[in-house]
């Protein structure tokens, strides 16, 4: 029930801090070496995302069946949405965090890596020509969160309980929306080019969807071969989703 | 239980109060 401003100002608070790999990088790049660095900072970042998520209003009132549920679905998405924030404003370049920052030439080294390069580089310009805002990214990408396709298409709540964490997710989802809308009225622009802004900040989500199943894949492919050892958090979301 | 057992870490997580920097 929080006013719209507060609601935002509370998801912007959210936002997980600056992270660092903090490794000693070796160029050239090995495929060994460099997955290593992307899942080390996957890991860390993890971590970093569920503690976002406890802070979206709303989010720990959702059971807890269903916050394992949502993050579960969510989490290369999320990810990817915040690897595009960071690169936003470096054309040609993919941001993983201050002291790693790649460019597609360097995805050479890892075999199928450069294609999910280009697709994240593509969205990423896309971004740029839409002039992405800050408050619109923070919703974007809560809407993300509570946007599995598993759990509003596939499933029906079965007990009272998982009717109500259904109720209060999708309730949540309304809250997000209406930032969303809310946040694009304030940018001065024509109630039309706010409707057209609208429909293209959300349809790049089914974009960043595709691009996650496509990294989940890759990732998948990579522990197979035993290119790179997968452990912790992120074997735990990996496991998830194969 | 199986859900705990599935996503310990996850689970863990997401019960914990403890600040995610220091498990980090």
């Amino acid at each position: 029930h929080l006013h719209l401003e507060e609601f935002i100002s509370r998801i912007m608070e959210a936002e997980p801090p600056e992270i660092y790999l903090m490794e000693d990088m070796k160029k050239p790049f090995t495929e060994a070496s460099m997955m290593m660095s992307l899942t080390n900072l996957a890991d860390k970042e993890l971590v970093l995302m569920i503690s976002w998520a406890k802070k979206i209003p709303g989010f720990l009132e959702l059971s807890l069946a269903d916050q394992i549920h949502l993050l579960k679905c969510c989490w290369l998405e999320i990810l990817m949405l915040g690897l595009m924030w960071r690169s936003v404003d470096h054309p040609g370049k993919l941001i993983f965090s201050p002291d790693f920052k790649l460019n597609r030439e360097e995805g050479q080294c890892v075999e199928g890596i450069m294609e999910i390069f280009d697709m994240l580089l593509a969205a990423t310009s896309r971004f740029r020509e839409l002039k992405l805002r800050r408050e619109e990214y923070v919703c974007l990408k809560a809407m993300i969160l509570l946007n599995s396709s598993e759990y509003l298409c596939t499933s029906s709540p079965q007990t009272a309980e998982e009717l109500e964490s259904r109720n209060k997710m999708l309730r949540l989802l309304d809250s997000v929306i209406d930032a969303l809308v809310w946040a694009i009225s304030k940018l001065g622009l024509t109630t039309q080019q706010q409707t057209l802004r609208l429909g293209h900040l959300t349809m790049l989500l089914s974009h960043i969807r595709h691009m996650s199943n496509k990294g989940m894949d890759h990732l998948s492919t990579m522990k197979r071969k035993n290119v790179v050892l997968v452990y912790d958090l992120l074997l735990e979301m990996l496991d998830a989703n194969t | 239980t199986s859900l705990k057992e599935k996503h310990k870490i996850l689970h863990q997580l997401l019960q914990n109060s403890t600040s995610p920097v220091d498990l980090a």
